[in-house]
């Protein structure tokens, strides 16, 4: 995954942090301070459409090479994340009762095209 | 996407830096909240004590260190079993008591749990701590009830009594995975234990103004395996 930089306009990896001071929910959530979310944008060109980790199979680059030049058949490439791992939260929940869960997938830790 | 469709972050390049900003907020909380299944964020009206948090969370971490794996309580309520390692959502649930009335001889203490997690959780595991206040020397009997309201709230029934000896101040555990597994499995979110000396020696417990001896109940749960049907 590549993490942006600058004006880089190809797919890429941005962070954003959700600060729960900012948003008024840090008296019902104890810990973390915030939420490391981060999103994927940028642009996919079709020679792109892979899975990173399937970058360097010959049969990938060969499907990559059909889908370039066959544009009419191919179907569009989005810039989404292709690893990320959970969030813990610390919280209290309506009944006040304090709740400690790890919710999966909540942090985007690095995108490709699909 | 398919093919003239657009991809789900295109249109949020276009959108000006605020208004990004505050679409990928609103975003963070619609998925935090939909994960936890809240409807709303909670309004809490009264947060527990740090002291009471702080040492509820150190004592769960003693007992995690202790137990290198928790176990698994069976539906039949006998001896427990590994818990086996699936990618289930999980969570841990502190339960502070709120105190109800209490006499001379007893004490009733309400944990009430949370209606987001009722019924569509099952229970691994859960313990009562409580804090004894002994005064003087030599052990001191203590018989601890559990009790479930009935359908209709009222008519409590008693669904376990342990007979405890108490040879000193401080905290004791004891097991209630089965009577809380039982009150999630009946949609109800109200556990009420009674806490009875046999003679009027006054309260057991410390009074409401030792904050981080609060009693509570901490609670392992795991979200249900949705029923899945596979076609080949």
């Amino acid at each position: 995954g590549v993490d942006c930089s600058g004006d880089s306009r190809m797919c890429c990896r941005r962070e954003f942090f959700v600060d729960f001071k900012d948003i008024g929910w840090e008296d019902w959530i104890i810990h973390p301070e915030g939420y490391h979310m981060n999103y994927c944008t940028g642009f996919c060109p079709r020679h792109m459409a892979a899975a990173p980790g399937l970058a360097a199979s010959f049969h990938s680059a060969v499907l990559n090479i059909i889908k370039a030049t066959n544009a009419e058949a191919a179907a569009d490439s989005c810039c989404v994340p292709t690893q990320r791992r959970p969030l813990s939260l610390l919280y209290y929940d309506r009944d006040s009762n304090i709740v400690k869960t790890d919710i999966p997938d909540m942090i985007v830790d690095a995108c490709g095209c699909t | 996407a398919p093919k003239g469709m657009r991809c789900p972050t295109c249109g949020l390049a276009a959108l000006a830096s605020s208004t990004q900003q505050d679409v990928l907020k609103a975003l963070a909380k619609q998925s935090i909240l939909s994960k936890l299944r809240l409807p709303d964020r909670p309004n809490i009206t009264q947060p527990v004590p740090r002291g009471a948090l702080l040492t509820a969370l150190h004592r769960l971490h003693a007992q995690h260190t202790d137990t290198t794996e928790p176990s698994r309580i069976p539906q039949d309520g006998g001896t427990p079993h590994p818990r086996p390692r699936v990618g289930l959502q999980e969570y841990e649930i502190l339960s502070f008591a709120e105190s109800g009335s209490s006499t001379s001889r007893s004490v009733l203490l309400h944990f009430r749990f949370t209606r987001d997690l009722s019924g569509s959780t099952e229970i691994l595991q859960a313990t009562l701590y409580l804090f004894w206040a002994v005064p003087g020397l030599g052990t001191h009997p203590v018989t601890v009830r559990l009790l479930q309201p009935g359908p209709t709230g009222l008519n409590a029934t008693v669904t376990s009594e342990t007979q405890l000896q108490v040879p000193r101040s401080g905290w004791t555990t004891l097991d209630v995975g089965a009577a809380v597994q039982q009150l999630f499995g009946q949609g109800s979110q109200k556990l009420t234990v009674e806490l009875e000396v046999p003679e009027a020696r006054g309260s057991p417990l410390l009074d409401d103004s030792s904050d981080s001896r609060w009693p509570f109940v901490a609670a392992q749960a795991r979200a249900r395996a949705a029923h899945r049907v596979r076609r080949r």
